[in-house]
């Protein structure tokens, strides 16, 4: 079929290709995605982001880019280049108005999540980096399914056990479908209160090193509550330093 | 069709629907929808708590309901009764491993939420409290055309701009559905540092109030960050006065 050569001919330009998953909602996975993707390209890669979060698509708020629009061409369309080498997708950038509900059901997302890989040019990259949204349905098993081939998928939770039980779940789609896990990184863990410097543990910490031990999984690391996340998120301004370089090396 | 009469009889003997949504995810939802049903079963009415989160069911998780199964009868599913007059449905109990991804489409979704309101025994009820994923999806999309005379929806948000970008989806998707938002209560407002006694805004506060004037919806009030609530629901015990009293009056 001429979409399935299209799409080989498109991915066949991408060196690697990153999922970042969780079976919970947010516990970060945009946050990091983000970031993933900014710390590669400020190594010298040229990088893809792709925001396939239909419902809720965060990226373009988290990089300060709500407002731009993808330009047509007569082969398909243009990722929005935030900077020389860094291209970023997203339904954002198709929508009219952006507090409109995106209201589809399953094979809508089915459709639109393939033609970001096939109708968009993405060109050549050394990394296409996904956001994926929480939960096993449609979303990730459409990009399971078409990137057959990927590197695998980072997954991001954070230590309580209400995220635990779904970020197994989350491992054990990976299973299913043949994707290897890159690792398990814990976010939101332990605070540091700015006041009286103590430390406070909001969401617990530790469960995500030992949910990972379990499962047989790399563990990445862990990354503190910290309320500049939530302004530099807020406001479209990239956080560095918001994972040790050492966790960046297993990439 | 035999099917619309059955949903038709069983809705009937229910006085009150309420269905607690958000389009973030990890904001709330599931604590809240289950403090909401505890708090008005204790006032004496009778209670259902049914949670359509296929992907990520937190219900059982939160009141200690794990390993629950549920028993069949000729004329359908009984839920489980957690005490008299409080009665819990959720995917968690169908399942034979809770680990276990359930990796469905839409219209498996579909059919899975429209038995848990054809097929399943409630009975009498005065309120049907119902938990939904995050997302303007299938899942919220089926029981809002299910249940077209639903009292209407209780909104969840944190007050961060990320949040609230998806929150107005959901009151949009509200309007779409001709359900009523019945309010919006912003989650995770402030935080008192148990070291110090000082207050850190880690995720913000008032975004969800100045949201809810925005979009001309009632505010129903805040919550703030309290670890014992993350404590409460890891061990499946209820946190009482998670809401304030006036807050319930809006039911
Ligand atoms: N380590 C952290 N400390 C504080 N806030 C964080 C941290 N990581 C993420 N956040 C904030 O939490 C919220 C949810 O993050 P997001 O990346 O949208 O999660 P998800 O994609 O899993 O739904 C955002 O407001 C973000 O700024
Ligand atoms: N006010 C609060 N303070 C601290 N933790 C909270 C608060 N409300 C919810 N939580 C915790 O946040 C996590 C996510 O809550 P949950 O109800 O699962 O959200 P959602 O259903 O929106 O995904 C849970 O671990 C829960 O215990
Ligand atoms: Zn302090």
């Amino acid at each position: 079929e001429q979409d399935q050569r299209t799409l080989q001919r498109r991915t066949s330009q991408i060196k690697h290709q990153i999922a970042v998953l969780s079976g919970k909602g947010g516990v970060g996975k945009s946050t990091v995605a983000a970031n993933l993707a900014l710390v590669l390209h400020e190594t010298g890669k040229r990088v893809g982001l792709l925001d396939i979060d239909i419902h809720g698509p965060s990226i373009p708020q988290l990089l300060g880019m709500q407002g731009y629009a993808v330009q047509r061409t007569a082969n398909g369309i243009l990722p929005v280049e935030l900077f020389d080498g860094f291209k970023v997708m997203s339904i954002a950038f198709l929508l009219e108005n952006r507090d409109d509900a995106v209201i589809w059901r399953g094979p809508m997302k089915y459709n639109v999540i393939k033609q970001f890989l096939t109708d968009v040019e993405w060109g050549q990259l050394d990394y296409l980096i996904i956001d994926s949204p929480p939960g096993t349905g449609d979303e990730p098993l459409t990009i399971a399914q078409l990137l057959k081939d990927a590197d695998g998928a980072v997954v991001v939770t954070t230590a309580q056990q209400i995220a635990i039980n779904d970020v197994k779940k989350c491992i054990n789609f990976c299973h299913r479908v043949n994707w290897p896990v890159l690792g398990v990184l814990e976010n939101m863990s332990g605070f540091l209160c700015p006041h009286c410097n103590q430390k406070v543990d909001i969401f617990k910490t530790g469960g995500g090193k030992k949910m990972a031990e379990e499962m047989n999984v790399p563990f990445l690391g862990s990354i503190p509550i910290d309320p500049n996340i939530v302004i530099a998120g807020d406001d479209g301004k990239f956080f560095k330093n918001l994972v040790k370089p050492q966790t960046y090396k297993a990439f």
